[in-house]
């Protein structure tokens, strides 16, 4: 199964 | 304060009806080189970024930075009472709680001044660092739509890969599978038509339909559209907009766990 990532997982917050 | 002339009104409507659906409120970020916004949807799956040039306005005037903390919902109202042939300015003052839209018919014959009321939002910012995608796929937006929209009909997720011959999108769901390729394609006579594949690596990644399916509404801004892929990192889906900028959205991948 695949899970959906979230951008959280690739980008920082600034 | 801050005021930017846009003679292509309709610019402005087509990026609300853009991204309307994807993103509930935003800041649109004024400076003086000019409007910029970033906003995640409520999943945090997909983000927009857009960027409207200082330059590509008639006029613009920004005397200091300004967050307007915009509903996109009420501002596609206030702007589809704009004609398609306005003039669109917006204006804001430093300390005020309102943005105002002024419509100026093409002859100069109707002038329309609708005032919203801005709200104040805690945006979260995302850094985005440049990065050399290993795929990047350039192809006309309307096919793009098309093969987005057939395959949602079918599937849930798509997955796209793209190879030095071209780019596929493959699909499956209960009643069947499809596979879409579109080969690469410079000898065409307009170059809006052209399908470009700059390749550094093979890529091949998952993405939600319903997603893309959403960026798709952008297809009126540009007669192109640009994708960019790397191996475990969102896509981004740009739309250039002539003379002024971009509008692009960024979707993180489904990955195997």
């Amino acid at each position: 199964m695949s899970s959906q990532k979230s951008l959280g997982d690739f980008f920082q917050l600034r | 304060m801050f005021e930017g002339r846009l003679l292509q009104g309709s610019l402005l409507k087509k990026v609300l009806e853009a991204i309307k659906d994807l993103v509930t409120d935003t800041n649109f970020d004024c400076s003086e080189t000019g409007i910029a916004l970033q906003a995640m949807d409520s999943s945090h799956v997909a983000l927009v970024s857009l960027l409207l040039k200082d330059t590509g306005f008639d006029h613009f005037r920004c005397d200091r930075n300004l967050a307007l903390g915009i509903n996109l919902q009420n501002m596609s109202k206030m702007l589809k009472c704009a004609g398609n042939d306005d003039i669109i300015t917006l204006k804001a003052e430093d300390e005020g709680d309102t943005i105002t839209f002024m419509f100026e018919s093409p002859n100069q014959d109707k002038i329309s001044d609708f005032e919203m009321k801005l709200m104040d939002i805690d945006s979260e910012h995302l850094g985005i660092p440049d990065t050399d995608y290993q795929a990047i796929v350039t192809m006309p937006s309307a096919e793009f739509q098309r093969i987005v929209r057939d395959l949602s009909s079918i599937g849930d997720t798509a997955v796209i890969g793209v190879t030095k011959e071209g780019i596929s999108f493959s699909t499956g769901g209960d009643i069947g599978k499809a596979n879409i390729v579109c080969r690469q394609n410079t000898n065409v006579d307009k170059e809006e038509d052209q399908t470009t594949v700059e390749i550094h690596e093979p890529v091949s990644l998952t993405f939600a339909l319903r997603y893309l399916n959403s960026f798709t509404k952008a297809t009126a801004l540009s007669p192109q559209v640009t994708l960019s892929l790397s191996k475990e990192l969102p896509i981004v889906v740009e739309y250039k907009i002539e003379k002024m900028g971009f509008l692009r959205f960024y979707l993180a991948p489904k990955i195997e766990e």
